[in-house]
């Protein structure tokens, strides 16, 4: 699960946005 | 029943297409065939690059202080990653809203993401090409083919294959329903690495692939060997995205340039 933190984060989190 | 059921499937995903992505087909063609007041900004040699710098990717050059003393190449290399993680995040989205993906185990969900992004993320790039050149940010500039060719090695490999994918894509002369039911498939796919469902991403993905056939048959009544050919580009953009990734690990390895934590994440073990 902490390889891919992120996109957990944007499947569970929609209003999360990822910094370019 | 049956086939009221795919009809209503196919819906749901074009409305899911049209909503969580910026940029479509039908929006590209537009701009690429000179029907909007304002034509794009060509960028097409070191000087409009830095204009475009300037006004068109302002945030995204600016945001790293670090880029300013780069090189064009690794200045480029910085904004297409920053479009990728883009089209990441509205891939994710579009993937939330597809029938039955996020009643998926979590983990075979970002496996799903992890392995198909990229391949949908080259089908749609192919969208925003012609033989001359891309579209980017957001419409409001086009690079020229010739010009990314120029530029010095690794980078200049690194649209090239892109550019010959499209071309031959974009003669299949899909539409944005087509292109809504392919990514689809191309996310719902059971035989990525590492899935433990199978099963249930099987099913989902033969009822998406059933209704891209359905779809086609009816959206491409003259063109009765579409379907397999579509298949047979699943196969190609795994092939593009194998090469993408090896270049990639090449650019990290001997340039100096960082790559994005969500990128990194994407990358890290995939093939």
């Amino acid at each position: 699960k902490e390889k891919h933190k992120i996109l957990h984060r944007l499947l569970q989190n929609s209003s999360s946005p990822v910094d370019l | 029943p049956q086939v009221a059921d795919q009809k209503t499937l196919a819906k749901q995903i074009y409305e899911a297409y049209l909503k969580n992505f910026n940029m479509n087909k039908s929006k590209a063609r537009t701009i690429l065939t000179g029907k909007t007041s304002t034509p794009p900004f060509v960028i097409h040699d070191m000087e409009t690059l830095q204009l475009a710098e300037q006004t068109l990717v302002a945030k995204m050059v600016g945001s790293s202080g670090a880029l300013l003393n780069k090189d064009a190449e690794v200045r480029i290399f910085h904004c297409c990653q920053c479009t990728s993680v883009e089209t990441v995040t509205e891939l994710t989205e579009f993937a939330k809203s597809v029938p039955g993906f996020s009643n998926l185990d979590l983990n075979d969900q970002v496996t799903l993401l992890k392995y198909g992004v990229h391949e949908a993320l080259f089908a749609m790039l192919a969208s925003c090409m012609n033989k001359d050149g891309l579209l980017v940010a957001h419409g409001s500039g086009f690079i020229t083919r010739e010009f990314l060719k120029s530029l010095r090695r690794p980078f200049s490999q690194m649209m090239e294959p892109k550019f010959q994918f499209a071309m031959k894509f974009n003669s299949l002369e899909l539409d944005d329903s087509d292109l809504a039911l392919f990514v689809a498939a191309i996310i719902c796919c059971g035989d990525r690495p590492g899935l433990v469902n199978v099963p249930h991403i099987e099913r989902m993905q033969e009822s998406i692939v059933n209704v891209l056939h359905l779809h086609l048959k009816s959206n491409h009544p003259d063109n009765e060997f579409l379907f397999p050919k579509l298949l047979q580009k699943l196969v190609d953009l795994r092939q593009l995205v194998t090469e993408h990734a090896q270049l990639v690990q090449e650019i990290k390895k001997t340039e100096d340039t960082s790559l994005h934590p969500l990128l990194q994440e994407i990358y890290r073990d995939m093939y």
